[in-house]
């Protein structure tokens, strides 16, 4: 019986023909790391939810993805991270967003499906709830790196700007591949 | 935004995905990812769906279970229906991208933005890696 996994690591961030050939090379073992650590679990008889977490665990990891070490910043200067899992089984379910200091989101809304009686949890209490199950909290520092720090000081800046030029009468910026990256990070 | 669908040899599915969201977000914004039914979905009986993109948009069309719903009310194809729900967020002015896989192991990867990473391994086929 076939068995398997397809992983993605965002959309609408570096163009392939905006790249060059070292970072695309980066981006392909990135890829190619957490598809097989994921594969590699399935293959080993796991299931498919300790696949999934697998997989996301080494791209949080992988400071090039927009996910866990690596995310972009907010409008205050900090990582704030989301996750959430499905088991297709049970159709159970579990999701934490606004973090700030778990290394691993993914597991933690795995654990907020298996470990509570909730599907989503957010913010400071998500957290408390990662410290009750032995999680270690990691200084936001740990998630934060120099290219997303100028990707949020050039969103800001653009952000001036614009607010600069706002007149009622002009049309919506279109979205192209500025916004779009900015965006996604 | 990153993210995993997977099919184990008992034939269960799952859906994961994880996110730092958008640069310079403000006021708690959160997108699809953390979303059930929006940017992650899995149920065994149509498919499992992990989503990247606009994520109001997502949000908006509830692109997961769009996709999982078209299955079980209409048998609408994996691919097919994935296709017909990312027209939708199109037709909103959103953009993004989906991987999705069901039961017997048929995947769809449907994104309208360029920049799209994504790869497949299976049991009876190589790994794919790819870069849009």
């Amino acid at each position: 019986k076939r068995y398997g996994l397809v992983i993605h690591g965002g959309a609408g961030v570096i163009e392939r023909a905006a790249m060059s050939p070292e970072r695309e090379a980066e981006y392909r073992t990135a890829l190619n790391q957490a598809l097989q650590a994921g594969y590699a679990v399935l293959d080993q008889g796991g299931s498919a939810l300790e696949a999934v977490t697998a997989a996301i665990n080494l791209m949080e990891d992988n400071p090039l993805f927009n996910a866990g070490k690596g995310a972009v910043f907010n409008a205050d200067g900090i990582c704030e991270l989301d996750a959430s899992v499905m088991d297709g089984r049970t159709q159970a379910a579990g999701a934490v967003a606004a973090l700030h200091h778990i290394k691993n989101p993914i597991n933690l809304a795995r654990d907020v499906m298996l470990k509570s009686e909730h599907v989503m949890l957010v913010g400071d209490g998500a957290e408390k709830f990662a410290q009750s199950l032995g999680y270690q909290l990691v200084p936001n520092a740990y998630f934060q790196t120099d290219w997303r720090r100028e990707q949020l000081k050039k969103a800001q800046e653009q952000e001036k700007e614009k607010a600069g030029k706002k007149t009622a009468a002009l049309p919506a910026a279109p979205v192209d591949y500025f916004t779009r990256t900015l965006r996604w990070g | 935004t990153v993210g995993c669908v997977a099919l184990d040899r008992a034939g269960n599915l799952a859906a994961g995905t994880s996110t730092g969201g958008m640069t310079n977000k403000k006021y708690g914004r959160v997108g699809d990812a953390p979303i059930i039914g929006a940017g992650t979905y899995a149920n065994n009986a149509t498919c499992a769906v992990s989503a990247t993109g606009w994520g109001e948009f997502f949000i908006r069309v509830g692109v997961a279970r769009d996709i999982a719903a078209q299955m079980e009310y209409r048998g609408t194809p994996l691919r097919a229906a994935a296709a017909a729900t990312i027209a939708k967020v199109a037709q909103l002015g959103g953009d993004g991208g989906v991987i999705a896989l069901d039961a017997q192991g048929d995947i769809a990867m449907e994104f309208n933005s360029p920049g799209m990473y994504r790869a497949f391994r299976f049991s009876d086929r190589p790994a794919v890696i790819a870069i849009y």
